[in-house]
């Protein structure tokens, strides 16, 4: 998104790693996210969310994720979306 | 993560609120106790599952109220963000424990807007604690997002969604349609009071409550060295020194965890020689309990003890050999508790007991070495380990037991021969004209 800000970006990447859409980052390689895997990771965040599947860090999908919700992840490891394109 | 599916093998779960939220200001204890039953009930409602609440450290479902970094691995983050979470069945000890926020500002009958209604969230988060995982689903309180208050606590019933994913975990709960229509009226009623289910106190008796003078008792139990006087679905408590320890009956289902709810009676009760726990029968079905709580695997078919099939009227353990009597219209048999087996030469004719009347109520041990059998509004007693009535029997049940003036009985006083026979309420004279004496206890 053309307004997203840097802080923007790491929230919604912490928040799709810490609710199962994202893999969490390798914390000895430092690997980072793929943007492919993070547009698929926010389409995956929006539809389980009743948003419209655009993959993009929108208003309305920074909204959700500031939303107050339960703790535990959305998906598991076996339905997250980087899973699927692997196997 | 969420497991592909988990959930409890046993359908009798504990619980407790370790750790009660700081700002009591805002929802005090008993509050949050009672709103913490009725979300678990909202489950139990549905499916094969009980909730009781104990004490101590080995409940399976351990409540907490926490904040910031609590050492389980998903860390609270103040106000709004996370505010919950529950961890799924399974063998570790955090399974089925349930955190909340201690940061948030929890609520219950408050606008939306003014904070975090804590039953929504805890009938949310229980769903977890019994193996659900979030959906998407529009209709569903399994939605991870926080949607608001849901409405009263007693009048709440589950979206279809969510009533449909617990059946497939645990099957449907008897007296429940599954195929009754979705409800849609969820929130639509305001908030009522609600009947805390630990304040007794104020719980006035229901309008079926018994009148203990005049009914007729279906069974009677000595129990850790105190009287139970069962009648329909409630019961009265005597101290081991016979005083009775309130003049209300309390609701069976209140005390005695894990009996089903549409029981409406109990035929016999007694507390089993050697492990103490104590057995219910009810037609063809018995119940054993751990202290207050049914052991898992029960109901069983009362064929276990090598009982006849149309049940028992009484069950008391003798005294005088530690061996249990089971009593049913006039016979009578012999049971070995130590060895699980019911003595040869059984059933004999309760004539053998003389003057003990057939078709009995129920029977109990006391402390004082005699046996005492119950019949409609009397009793009779025998003395160590003779098997005959003595004199002066019977004698009624609510003068000599539950606190009742004198009653259309014209029975002589039994006679005091070291062991006692008279309630030992300080009584004074009734000044109402009611039908009972106000007492005085003591404990």
């Amino acid at each position: 998104a053309p307004s997203l800000t840097d802080e923007q970006l790491d929230t919604g990447v912490d928040w799709l790693s810490k609710f199962g859409y994202l893999p969490p980052p390798d914390p000895v390689t430092g690997q980072l996210q793929t943007k492919e895997a993070l547009t698929k990771a926010i389409k995956a965040m929006q539809k389980f969310g009743g948003l419209e599947e655009t993959g993009v860090l929108d208003e309305e999908t920074l909204g959700l994720m500031k939303t107050p919700r339960c703790s535990l992840p959305d998906l598991s490891e076996s339905e997250s979306p980087l899973t699927r394109r692997r196997r | 993560a969420p497991p592909s599916q988990s959930k409890w093998s046993k359908r009798h779960l504990s619980w407790r609120i370790r750790t009660f939220p700081k700002e009591s200001h805002l929802l005090g204890r008993d509050t949050v106790r009672a709103l913490m039953y009725y979300a678990l009930k909202v489950w139990s409602d549905i499916a094969p599952l009980d909730f009781h609440e104990v004490a101590g450290n080995q409940a399976d479902i351990q409540i907490d109220f926490t904040k910031a970094d609590h050492n389980d691995g998903y860390p609270f983050d103040g106000p709004g963000g996370t505010v919950a979470h529950a961890f799924y069945p399974g063998d570790r000890l955090t399974a089925g424990d349930s955190h909340f926020d201690d940061d948030e500002a929890w609520t219950f009958r408050s606008p939306d807007a003014h904070g975090m209604d804590l039953f929504a969230v805890a009938v949310h988060e229980f769903g977890h604690a019994i193996g659900l995982a979030h959906t998407s689903a529009v209709e569903s309180i399994m939605r991870p997002y926080y949607q608001g208050p849901v409405g009263d606590p007693l009048k709440y019933h589950l979206p279809y969604e969510d009533k449909v994913r617990v059946w497939q975990l645990y099957g449907v709960r008897d007296s429940v349609s599954h195929t009754a229509q979705p409800n849609t009226s969820r929130g639509t009623d305001p908030p009522v009071l609600l009947d805390l289910p630990e304040n007794r106190s104020a719980v006035l008796p229901e309008r079926d409550a018994p009148n203990r003078c005049t009914t007729h008792f279906d069974a009677v139990a000595q129990i850790r060295g105190e009287a139970f006087f069962f009648k329909g679905k409630y019961f009265w408590r005597l101290t081991r020194e016979k005083q009775l320890v309130s003049l209300r009956p309390v609701p069976i289902h209140r005390f005695w965890r894990g009996l089903p709810t549409f029981l409406d009676s109990v035929d016999a009760v007694y507390e089993r020689p050697g492990d103490h726990r104590i057995v219910f029968f009810k037609g063809l079905k018995y119940w054993v309990f751990k202290d207050n709580n049914v052991e898992e695997g029960y109901p069983r078919p009362i064929s276990d003890f090598g009982l006849p099939t149309d049940g028992v009227d009484a069950a008391f353990v003798w005294p005088h050999n530690d061996k249990t009597y089971f009593f049913k219209d006039g016979r009578y048999w012999r049971y070995d508790d130590y060895v699980h087996r019911m003595d040869l030469g059984y059933p004999k004719d309760s004539t053998l007991w003389k003057g003990v009347p057939p078709q009995l109520d129920d029977a109990m041990r006391w402390s004082d070495g005699a046996s005492y059998f119950f019949k409609g509004a009397e009793y009779w007693r025998v003395a160590g380990s003779g098997m005959e009535v003595e004199d002066g029997y019977p004698r009624p049940i609510g003068k000599d037991w539950l606190v009742c003036a004198d009653m259309l009985s014209d029975s002589p006083a039994p006679e005091t021969n070291g062991t006692e026979t008279h309630p030992r309420g300080r009584h004074r004279a009734s000044h109402a004209g009611s039908n009972y004496e106000v007492c005085s206890c003591t404990s």
